[in-house]
């Protein structure tokens, strides 16, 4: 996360390879399903013995035996609509929510998250200086429209997508980012309106942050999370 | 620190079971510490091969055979894993093999041999014993002779002849950088011996065999499951890590005007994977197209170049790699092709911005709204998946039946639940239970907005968080 600060995000996860890496985030959707970026994985079928998912630390290497540290064994994948650039991780058992580990809302189906509210993005990810990588980074971001955010981007940014405010001094998402929330304070809880997505330049000054739009895909969540 | 084990190759989740009546397997010892200690049992008798391992009752059972033993027969087990004696397993030598106990009984010129117990056509003072393994007709070196094992023949003009069996180092070799070895060496060229892979000591690592499945990972030969330069194990040496292996490249050696050919991808070595150029598959170790900076636009280090990060994927011992300039590459199993940044501050970072090849097949109908008028038979998802029949119960029970929504014909793509993401079905693949079909919509491109306005939502059990942050302070000072 470049321009952000460390933090406490309590559904933001990091996805490990087999080697015990980090390299992705996800967002706890449900104790067994944590939602991440598609490009993260190599297949959709692709069996995923020894990827795990940790939660409940701040820290991108945490010592042996810390006592909040929850990893579980991804079990499953399942891909989302091809627009969609998601995939929904099954993990093996259900992480146990506490201060440290808990659950972030997803947003009612097809939800436009209004203009200036006050989001922030999670990550262990690159902060291109301006922050080590070595703790989890937050930082606040304010969305804008999709007509705004089409004036800088030429109109390609579509509806299942959402754009957060390009600041002079740059913030945003970056290297290692990849899958974690978008989080916005709306209603009084913390909604899961994006997803860090691949992008092509990580925090450039004043240009408009593009995330995959949650609440185009929320049916499709519910839906493999209630038939799997 | 040697583990006994190292004188067994494993066979997980296996029985091996002697078809003959007569002859009974040693009985079971209960609460055996661990595998380790039943292979202290059965090393050093000679008439024990290999045993059985109850993983959950921790119990032993001595074996005098293995599965190359007339009448055995090998089968899967839930409980137990089978470790026999690899010299009776191996099919190549170990220094002048000495130790084999292989069944090969024809020498080098494809003659039989003649049973050590014969004394014609050729006369002989060797007597078999369970100490010198002389057994049947098998080759055996009970003289140490430098040949290899060798054998008296059938043919009363030829007395005796070496089988020219191969030893562990020459009887595979290496392509490229040895991902594919798959053959039994388990020293370093050094001469330590290899730990094996299932093991925590001498060396703790993170290669466990049953999350490398593709690895092949087994016992304690050389491996390479990192995209290191050659194969190579953790030694059972405390003060030795990890060390190369010598074993000889399959490749000839490469003139520097041949190596500039082979390292731009113009010869491709067995098993590699399918080249690509404007996407990646899998993981992208194919991928050879000439994206050259990280998914945030930063600018790749050139593969040749020291600077500003050290490292040892120089092309040339990479040379089926492709490393040509400063494109993103995958040389080292890693998630997605990736490179060395220009910037001193990262050293390495995906190059996530290349896309990933399509996996879908070409869609084979189109379907208005959201699909739910649609009866059309297409009956495959979009990744070309047989859909499962809406009136079949396996592999998936499905929710959605022909009794209650009559539209569910055959095993035709549907959409009974209004999905907004189009017709589905249930898939005839038990690790997939449903996925979107093999089709378009008809008119995308005139499609109205599906956002809706915002309306006031109420959330309870989720999105909250404790924001004192004051221990979480505390702990990353």
């Amino acid at each position: 996360v470049v321009g952000g600060q460390p933090g406490n995000s309590p559904w933001t996860v990091s996805l490990r390879n087999r080697k015990g890496e980090h390299f992705c985030g996800g967002s706890l959707v449900k104790e067994k399903w944590v939602l991440t970026a598609r490009q993260c994985f190599s297949s959709c079928h692709e069996p995923l013995t020894g990827y795990e998912v940790w939660s409940g630390t701040l820290f991108q290497n945490p010592q042996p035996g810390e006592p909040d540290l929850q990893r579980v064994p991804i079990a499953k994948m399942v891909c989302g609509p091809s627009s969609s650039q998601l995939v929904l991780l099954k993990l093996a058992r259900s992480v146990t929510l506490n201060q440290r580990v808990a659950l972030i809302c997803l947003p009612p189906e097809r939800y436009v998250v209004p203009p200036r509210t006050k989001c922030e993005i999670a990550g262990w990810g690159e902060g291109k200086g301006s922050s080590g990588a070595s703790v989890l980074h937050v930082a606040s971001m304010n969305v804008i429209s999709n007509q705004e955010c089409n004036v800088k981007h030429r109109g390609r940014v579509h509806e299942n997508e959402m754009c957060t405010e390009g600041l002079l001094v740059p913030t945003g998402a970056c290297e290692g980012d990849y899958g974690g929330p978008l989080a916005c304070f709306t209603h009084d809880c913390w909604v899961l309106q994006g997803i860090i997505i691949p992008n092509r330049v990580c925090a450039r000054p004043r240009w408009p942050a593009i995330f995959m739009r949650v609440s185009v895909f929320v049916d499709w969540i519910q839906k493999v999370m209630q038939l799997e | 620190q040697r583990s006994p084990l190292n004188d067994f190759q494993l066979l997980r989740g296996t029985q091996l079971q002697n078809l003959l009546h007569a002859v009974v397997p040693g009985p079971w010892q209960e609460d055996v510490a661990n595998a380790e200690e039943c292979a202290r049992l059965c090393g050093p008798l000679l008439d024990c091969r290999a045993f059985h391992y109850n993983r959950s009752s921790h119990g032993c059972q001595l074996l005098p055979w293995t599965q190359n033993s007339p009448n055995t027969q090998i089968h899967h087990s839930g409980c137990c894993d089978l470790f026999q004696k690899k010299d009776y397993i191996r099919t190549c030598i170990m220094d002048k093999g000495v130790g084999y106990r292989g069944t090969v009984a024809t020498t080098a010129g494809g003659l039989t041999c003649q049973s050590w117990n014969h004394r014609f056509p050729n006369d002989h003072r060797y007597t078999p014993t369970l100490q010198n393994g002389l057994e049947e007709n098998f080759c055996r070196n009970p003289d140490g002779d430098s040949g290899g094992p060798w054998c008296y023949t059938t043919n009363p003009s030829v007395r005796f002849q070496s089988c020219g069996i191969k030893s562990c180092q020459e009887a595979a070799c290496v392509w490229c950088n040895g991902e594919d070895y798959r053959g039994s060496v388990d020293h370093t060229e050094s001469g330590r011996e290899c730990q094996r892979w299932d093991l925590q000591y001498p060396h703790q690592h993170p290669f466990h065999p049953g999350k490398f499945m593709e690895r092949g990972l087994d016992d304690n030969y050389c491996r390479n499951p990192d995209g290191s330069e050659r194969p190579w194990c953790y030694t059972t040496d405390p003060q030795l890590e990890r060390e190369f292996c010598a074993i000889p490249s399959c490749a000839p050696p490469l003139t520097k005007q041949f190596q500039s050919r082979f390292i731009s991808g113009s010869k491709a070595p067995p098993d590699q994977v399918a080249t690509t150029f404007n996407c990646f598959r899998g993981k992208g170790e194919g991928y050879r197209g000439t994206a050259n900076t990280t998914t945030a636009g930063v600018p790749c280090q050139r593969w040749d170049s020291q600077s500003p990060h050290q490292h040892g994927f120089s092309p040339e011992k990479y040379a089926c790699k492709d490393l040509r300039e400063n494109f993103c590459r995958n040389p080292d199993g890693s998630e997605a092709p990736w490179c060395f940044t220009t910037r001193p501050g990262m050293r390495v970072a995906f190059c996530y911005q290349i896309p990933r090849c399509t996996d879908e097949i070409l869609p084979e109908d189109c379907y208005q709204g959201s699909g739910k008028q649609y009866r059309g038979s297409v009956n495959k998802t979009r990744k070309g998946i047989p859909c499962q029949h809406w009136s079949a119960e396996t592999p998936h029970k499905p929710q959605f039946t022909p009794a209650s929504a009559p539209q569910l014909e055959k095993n035709f793509c549907r959409n009974p639940d209004g999905d907004s993401h189009g017709p589905w079905c249930y898939t005839t693949d038990p690790g997939t239970l449903f996925d979107y079909c093999a089709l378009k919509h008809c008119n995308k491109d005139q499609l109205p907005s599906i956002l809706k306005p915002p309306v006031p939502v109420q959330f309870e059990k989720c999105g909250k968080r404790v924001d004192r942050m004051d221990r979480w302070r505390s702990m990353m000072r």
